[in-house]
């Protein structure tokens, strides 16, 4: 260890070579989780489906060169800041016969240290009849006061037919991310006739999900004079 | 840069690749399978100090040219990264959702005197 507060490695050099390997792999580990904020390394993730981990990548694939075509393209200024593209699928709640709720939870090491550039909500909807459907979107999120959960947005939308719909929701996304619990729930509400919103089972290809792009919060500069 | 090697003694880039699955960091880290660590060892006696071409801006090189011109001042420099890149990393965040970032200044490509 490095006397005095000295550079971590500094210390190294003088250690036997076994040692040497063992204090440098630590601070290896040690250096990746300060740079990514997490206390310690994650447990054991529960990876997505594939199938449903390939569909996102494909849809985010198309979305991105859809966004590079497009003129009005957000350019991202180079503010030489950390940024981060997260992939959060969602996990299913309640639901009643023609209703879903979904939850979405983004870790605390980010929501805490970013500020939201985009978020959008993927669904995949399977349509069963022909012809315009209604379909209400709400965002919820947890009331800090209490144990209930407060509309933050609602969409109406008319379904047309079977695919994929992409709805924008940055701007709920960024007031969550100043939150204490960075998490928030979707709530689909079909027609009674279409049955559950939702694919059968998680590991379906056309599983919702969210995708968010952040960058690191400028640190604040003191200005002294 | 120079790379150490062999009984180099003087300033050099000492390379060292973390495989993340000798540290059992595979489950949570998708991409890369590893980090080149690479860090800066060796000595930057005087007459290293702020050679053309190294880490020196005209400041550290005017300094550079007090130091040699009185010996009584004289202090080694140091042996720094000169060049660096970032660390891409694709991981399971604590949710299980998947993070893409790029780390900056995490790999040293290069090494000189101050």
């Amino acid at each position: 260890a490095a006397k005095g507060g000295g550079c971590p490695a500094c210390g190294v050099a003088s250690l036997a070579p076994g040692a040497q390997r063992d204090a440098l792999l630590a601070l290896a580990k040690q250096s990746i989780l300060a740079k990514l904020r997490l206390p310690a390394r994650p447990s054991a993730p529960r990876p997505p489906a594939r199938g449903a981990l390939l569909t996102a990548l494909r849809r985010m694939r198309a979305q991105r060169s859809d966004a590079a075509a497009s003129p009005g393209m957000m350019l991202r200024d180079g503010t030489g800041l950390q940024e981060y593209e997260i992939l959060s699928f969602a996990e299913a709640g309640s639901s009643t016969p023609h209703s879903v709720r979904l939850h979405f939870r983004f870790s605390q090491e980010v929501a805490g240290s970013t500020e939201i550039l985009q978020a959008t909500l993927y669904l995949f909807w399977a349509a069963p009849s022909p012809g315009a459907q209604p379909v209400t979107v709400r965002l919820l999120q947890p009331d800090p006061e209490g144990p209930n959960m407060t509309v933050a947005s609602e969409i109406r939308l008319e379904v047309q037919r079977s695919g994929w719909t992409t709805l924008d929701i940055g701007a709920a996304v960024r007031s969550l991310f100043g939150q204490d619990i960075p998490r928030f729930t979707v709530e689909l509400e079909v027609p009674e006739d279409w049955g559950s919103p939702l694919p059968s089972e998680r590991s379906d290809s056309h599983w919702p999900f969210v995708v968010a792009q952040a960058r690191a919060r400028t640190p604040h500069r003191v200005h002294r004079r | 840069g120079v790379d150490c090697g062999g009984d180099s003694r003087m300033c050099c880039r000492q390379e060292f690749f973390v495989d993340f699955k000798e540290i059992g960091w595979e489950d949570w880290i998708i991409q890369p399978e590893g980090y080149h660590m690479n860090y800066c060892a060796g000595l930057c006696p005087l007459h290293m100090a702020g050679a053309p071409g190294l880490a020196a801006s005209f400041h550290t090189a005017v300094l550079n040219r007090i130091k040699a011109a009185s010996a009584a001042a004289a202090v080694d420099s140091c042996c720094v990264p000169t060049q660096r890149r970032p660390l891409s990393l694709l991981y399971y965040d604590r949710d299980s959702n998947i993070v893409k970032t790029d780390i900056p200044d995490m790999i040293v490509d290069a090494c000189g005197c101050t």
